[in-house]
């Protein structure tokens, strides 16, 4: 998974 | 995208519209923290700097935009705003905020998951967010009447911390996923600090009678 899941949040 | 995530961050936006709306139609930021407030327009400058280099969704960049424009225009006002700048309570707001923006960088530099410009940015962005909040909550201390739009100016930006908590422990169970030690001590931390906060919000509440922290 590149992109680390917390990324996805403000 | 569940149910806690978008409670927290529809809650992290009223609690701006509540603090433009104080400043745009009441032409005052009496009670509001300069400092808190320039410590958010850095914490989403240094956040968001994926905005131009990653797209995840509409909804992230147009709330991406909505945080970076509103923090930003925030200070503008307080600061330069012919009307407004008057009502700042200059000498009560006295917080340092490199005594908070050094360590967190310092901290960033040798905390991290990854040793790039973003992701140390974006740790620092976690850390400062989780005491930015401290230069308004001395002021409200010093503040003998708070008005109710910065008691819920306040409410509403710890209601967000406490709403995305649970968003992470569901996204815990429902996600594959790491373990974010970084952003859930850092958020865990920032919703610690509202504990004081919250607990004379209620009381004051409860009792019908104005909100007053005690010195």
């Amino acid at each position: 998974l590149e992109q680390p899941m917390m990324h996805d949040e403000l | 995208m569940n149910i806690f995530r978008l409670a927290g961050d529809m809650t992290h936006l009223a609690s701006v519209l509540v603090l433009l709306l104080k400043i745009h139609t009441i032409k005052s930021c009496a009670g509001v923290s300069l400092k808190t407030q320039e410590l958010y327009a850095l914490v989403f400058a240094t956040r968001y700097l994926d905005i131009v280099t990653d797209f995840i969704s509409v909804y992230n960049t147009v709330m991406k935009l909505i945080f970076l424009g509103s923090s930003f225009s925030i200070v503008w006002y307080i600061r330069h705003h012919r009307v407004v700048r008057r009502s700042y309570d200059k000498d009560q707001d006295t917080f340092r905020h490199y005594l908070l923006m050094i360590p967190c960088m310092l901290l960033a530099l040798f905390v991290h998951e990854k040793f790039t410009f973003k992701e140390v940015m974006w740790t620092f962005s976690l850390y400062l967010e989780a005491v930015a909040i401290l230069p308004q909550l001395v002021l409200l201390q010093r503040t003998r009447n708070i008005d109710n739009l910065t008691g819920q100016y306040v409410f509403l930006l710890g209601a967000y911390r406490g709403l995305y908590i649970f968003n992470w422990i569901y996204r815990y169970f429902t996600e594959p996923h790491f373990v974010h030690w970084i952003t859930w001590i850092a958020g865990v931390v920032q919703t610690l600090l509202y504990a004081d906060f919250f607990y004379y919000y209620f009381e004051s509440w409860k009792n019908n009678v104005r909100l007053q922290l005690p010195a």
